[in-house]
């Protein structure tokens, strides 16, 4: 079982986006995919058609022990995609986690009795707080999409400097499984300019499929599907498509 | 002195690109302004040209009482504007607060001592977590801004939830100065079809100014100049300048 986290502590810049429709491309071939949303906001759960009101038993009653890990999955509408929901509840976890014991270890804790799984798919939320600490101590390989903007770019130093804090201290066994640039609009100059910035700084750890800006994407949550399934034909999806592919490949040659 | 907090958990979706170029607006019409930035990424102080090594003494220092808020203010290129800039210290901030007295009030504390400033803009991070009730509890009023996308509408009962919350326990004064919608793009159905969904539910709360997407705002920030400055002639300046207009019409109407 391979567990993917997918942080950036910068907001906007497709965390969500990229998890929902990794996941299930994932899915689509044929690997069994739990998704956890790790997000107070909710918005992969939303963005995989779970209703507000099922969402009663999901990441917060995961973190908190009061449910074991298995009772707090929900099936979606993808065959072979599985998701943890993530309530309100989970908007208060911040506080009570500071003075508990093991707090960053919780998730990981919640996931060791996990199988039947060949990939998880963990959303995180817009800061380096305990939540996504959480996520990097429970994962083995982190994504990190990344918008080909300015203030995206300054944000990098920081999180991989987390990354390698966490390697240090929590979890060894950490990788970066790669940066995806997403929303690229290769009209604009800006966007051509962060894109040679970051592969001249991060060489081959940027994947090679990029995320085109796709409309068609940004409709797609306001139907509760992927893009993947919402518009399959879509270059949004297309892009989605050969990035879990070019992922699995990157995963034989581990 | 009217304090205005700038706000809206979900990521991305505008708030500092919208505190840098109201401030700016705001000196521009020679009303004194100062700029907290309360976000540990630290954007806004990039965004107005602070230098890391110079943000030694920001808000971090304020909130925490080692300094007296005169002494976090530093210059901006723009005349009558000054910023209390943020460093990566504040990142560890929320984990400190927890256990602190008073520490929802510590950034209302902090600004009694404040004089000399007609407007102060606070710049917040994407989480609803204690820097953001920091804010909320030390400000007159919100100004929310919302990216016409399925996800940040999404958030906004949330967010309107919280504010009503800080209203009836900390701060019974705090309105909402009006959301503005922020990276327009009248092409697109969705983003017509969130305009139209958010002024039939906020009504008059919602500026009429509208903030187009124009590149020119987002590569502003890399040369450390706030868009007005970058280029005042492209579309996103002025948007600006008449979001700042209207918003000093509603304030003499107060
Ligand atoms: N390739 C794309 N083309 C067009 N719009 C996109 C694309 N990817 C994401 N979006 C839209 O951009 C916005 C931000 O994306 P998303 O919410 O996935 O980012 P995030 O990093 O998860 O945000 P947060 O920091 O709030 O969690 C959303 O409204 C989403 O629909
Ligand atoms: N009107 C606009 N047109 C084009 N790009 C814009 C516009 N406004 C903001 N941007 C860009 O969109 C991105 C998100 O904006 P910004 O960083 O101001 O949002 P934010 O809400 O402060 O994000 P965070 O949640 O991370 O604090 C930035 O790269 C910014 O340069
Ligand atoms: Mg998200
Ligand atoms: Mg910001």
């Amino acid at each position: 079982m391979r567990i993917l986290a997918v942080a950036n502590q910068k907001g906007g810049v497709g965390k969500t986006t990229t998890a929902i429709n990794m996941a299930t491309a994932l899915a689509a071939v044929r690997k069994k995919t739990l998704l956890i949303d790790l997000d107070p906001q909710g918005n992969a759960s939303t963005g995989l058609g779970i209703e507000r009101a099922a969402r009663k038993v999901g990441s917060y009653e995961m973190l908190f022990g009061a449910h074991d890990v298995a009772e707090c999955i929900l099936p979606t509408s993808i065959p072979g995609l599985d998701v943890v929901p993530s309530s309100i509840d989970l908007a208060g976890a911040e506080i009570e986690l500071v003075t508990m014991t093991r707090r960053e270890w919780r998730l990981r804790d919640a996931l060791e009795g996990l199988s039947g799984y060949d990939y998880v798919v963990i959303d995180s939320p817009p800061s380096l707080n305990l939540l996504t600490l959480n996520t990097l101590v429970a994962s083995q390989s982190v994504i990190i999409p990344l918008q080909c903007e300015f203030y995206a770019l300054e944000g990098l130093s920081l999180l991989t400097r987390t990354i390698q804090r966490v390697q240090d201290t929590f979890n060894s066994g950490l990788d970066i499984a790669g940066l995806v640039l997403t929303m690229v609009d290769r009209r604009n100059n800006l966007s051509i300019q962060v894109e040679e910035d970051v592969r001249a700084h991060f060489g081959a750890l940027v994947f090679k499929t990029v995320i085109p800006r796709n409309v068609r994407v940004s409709e797609a949550p306001s139907f509760g599907l992927p893009a993947l399934v919402y518009d399959h034909r879509c270059v949004g999806s297309q892009a989605y498509m050969d990035l879990a592919k070019e992922l699995l490949r990157r995963e034989r040659q581990r």
